[in-house]
């Protein structure tokens, strides 16, 4: 299940990576 | 009044590109505020997108959920599929951290189609990806190893060895 969980986070955690320089600019 | 909102706007991303998540949320629904009394959808759209992403850093997934389906809906209200698309993605990964896999492919799906009929091959390599783990995650092994397949070949076309 742990293995799973890690697995499941790459994606998400490349995706999170990106969005801390990802804004709307006005 | 319709420049402080553009402030108020760009206030919120600063504070948020330098990691000051609370304050940026401050900013933003002031943005929103002002957005709404123009009747400024696009404005509105913007301010939904950056509430979301700064909730995603405060661990409150659930309100950013809310927030990216407000992104969601304006964006098929203002005909841009790419922002359309985007919204897509971000319910996808932000259904994967609320462990809600069924929904987290729901929006992989429609981000999926999206991106195959504008022809972004990088963003179709993404869905792939995450659909592939959704499907682990959801024990579906033979689902999961079809997105597989697919990302490998969308990896290998567009030369992403990583």
């Amino acid at each position: 299940v742990q293995r799973m969980h890690l697995i499941q986070m790459d994606s998400v955690q490349r995706w999170m990576e990106d969005l801390k320089f990802m804004t709307d600019c006005e | 009044r319709a420049a402080a909102g553009r402030a108020l706007g760009n206030l919120g991303n600063s504070h948020y590109l330098l990691g000051h998540f609370t304050q940026a949320i401050l900013f933003h629904k002031q943005r929103l505020a002002i957005a709404k009394e123009f009747g400024d959808t696009a404005a509105q759209r913007r301010a939904y997108s950056n509430l979301g992403n700064a909730h995603i850093f405060l661990g409150r997934f659930d309100l950013s959920a809310e927030f990216y389906k407000k992104t969601l809906q304006l964006s098929r209200q203002l005909k841009d599929p790419l922002v359309e698309a985007q919204s897509c993605y971000s319910l996808g990964n932000t259904y994967s951290l609320l462990q809600e896999y069924e929904k987290a492919i729901e929006y992989h799906l429609k981000h999926l189609t999206i991106a195959q009929e504008l022809g972004d091959r990088v963003g179709e390599g993404r869905a792939c990806w995450s659909l592939e783990n959704a499907y682990i995650s959801l024990g579906n092994h033979e689902r999961a190893l079809h997105f597989a397949e697919k990302h490998l070949e969308i990896s290998q076309e567009i030369g992403d060895p990583n």
